[in-house]
């Protein structure tokens, strides 16, 4: 391991862990730097498995997964104090949080070019990947997983189509949780969900059934209705109710700590959306009242 | 780009401050830590609308592969998943069922969620959860993937 990455002193932190953490960088291809956090298992880190961690956005970090979900650690609402996870997963394997794609968190690029794509980041992922074997020989033959949530949905497939090809690493499988998996599948299904859990009532469903579904279908393909716009209308309020309504969409029974999905942003004078699009991005009826929305100019004399 | 809904200010706080960009190594000329990037999320070249044809590739080289949801996420809801991992039709081997744990402190096996395994694919569900599984339901979440390291039956 690289003495210069190793992480001596978590600040926040009442008694340092016995087991090892390292930060630093891992160099991917061009002049990209991704910053790495690895922490060592706290069982047995010469057996247990190595585990990439990757957060989704696109462009969110992996340091948040760290930091409020698997990892050993939990900030306090101070910002300053930290505290453990017992439920860390690194009690059962080292974990690896990579920030990608450059420009992400701690990760930059020298030449400041944050353009980029699911194939370019599949490939510098996996650059880092062999970089990072490269400092930590000695995980060389451990067991590999690739693991994501949300875009790495997207992230965690793509890198491992490449891995599995690569000789040189142990890999072994991958883990997606909450993933997006296939664009159409999860607007679909969206819908369904709305109406089983009760945020749209028999009418609005009735409509949708009228307008958006097809006899001889065993589903109804809500995203892909082109050209009916009955349909679309109908998909209006679903959306409304869930990403507009004030509902957590990450958590329909939790609370919604703040911030709102479509606001106006008074920099941009212009509407902007902060959830993901992935949904109805394939409805014609919808996306286009959404750029609509979204290029709209001179917003307060004309959208109230 | 801050996630509706969520409030992460004490991460963003934490990691902004000299003394842990000191400890984690950051040069002082890389940016502000941030949750999300505005600028990689506006300006992304998605190119796949599904990932059938990366898991097949993984799936045909006998590698295993799990896909976890929580129950009660929007932005990838667990029945959309469900669709798609049912839809790769690798062989079943054991239908939906009921995967249990014990909560701390307590003695009383409950309902953890459901899991469908299936040729080196495993789908589950874990009750209760949205969209960041461990934060909502951290012990299942942290006996889910043991078990599926260490291929501990659900």
């Amino acid at each position: 391991a690289p003495p210069a990455d190793e992480i001596k002193y978590m600040p926040g932190l009442h008694k340092q862990p016995y087991w090892k953490q390292y930060s630093g960088y891992l160099n991917a291809t061009g002049t990209k730097q991704l910053h790495y956090w690895f922490i060592q298992s706290a069982n047995k880190p010469s057996e247990d498995p190595l585990v990439l961690w990757m957060n989704g956005g696109p462009g969110c970090s992996s340091d948040l997964g760290l930091l409020s979900e698997h990892g050993p650690f939990r900030i306090g609402k101070d910002g300053a104090s930290v505290t453990y996870n017992p439920h860390s997963w690194n009690n059962v394997a080292n974990m690896i949080y990579l920030e990608a794609p450059a420009g992400v968190g701690f990760s930059y690029s020298q030449d400041k070019n944050y353009t980029t794509d699911d194939d370019q980041v599949a490939l510098d992922n996996h650059m880092a990947l062999k970089n990072f074997f490269k400092k930590f020989p000695e995980y060389a033959k451990s067991d590999f997983y690739i693991t994501g949530e949300s875009y790495g949905g997207i992230y965690v497939p793509t890198l491992s189509a490449r891995v599995v090809d690569d000789t040189a690493i142990n890999f072994k499988g991958f883990v997606v949780g909450n993933g997006l998996s296939d664009d159409s599948m999860n607007s679909d299904s969206l819908v369904y969900f709305a109406y089983y859990h009760g945020l749209i009532g028999d009418s609005l469903w009735d409509d949708l059934s009228k307008y958006c579904c097809q006899g001889n279908m065993t589903r109804c393909a809500f995203s892909q209705n082109r050209g009916k716009e009955d349909c679309g209308k109908a998909l209006g309020p679903v959306m409304e109710v869930v990403y507009g309504s004030g509902l957590n969409e990450y958590n329909l029974y939790g609370t919604c700590e703040g911030g709102i999905g479509i606001y106006f942003d008074e920099e941009s004078n212009k509407v902007a959306f902060t959830h993901q699009k992935w949904q109805m991005k394939n409805n014609p009826f919808l996306s286009q009242k959404m750029k609509f929305i979204q290029d709209f100019t001179d917003v307060e004399n004309h959208l109230r | 780009l801050t996630p509706p809904c969520l409030n992460y200010s004490n991460v963003v706080k934490y990691m902004n401050t000299a003394e842990v960009r000191k400890q984690l190594h950051i040069p002082d000329t890389v940016q502000k830590w941030d949750i999300c990037s505005a600028d990689i999320n506006l300006n992304y070249g998605r190119k796949y609308n599904s990932m059938k044809d990366q898991y097949n590739k993984i799936l045909l080289a006998k590698k295993k592969v799990m896909v976890y949801n929580g129950d009660i996420d929007m932005a990838c809801n667990f029945l959309g998943d469900e669709w798609f991992v049912d839809s790769l039709n690798q062989k079943l081997v054991t239908e939906r069922k009921a995967w249990h744990y014990t909560p701390e402190g307590t003695t009383s096996k409950q309902v953890a969620g459901f899991v469908k395994h299936f040729e080196d694919l495993t789908f589950v569900t874990v009750r209760g959860a949205g969209h960041m599984v461990p934060t909502d339901k951290p012990q299942p979440a942290l006996i889910m993937i043991t078990n599926y390291l260490q291929d501990i039956p659900f």
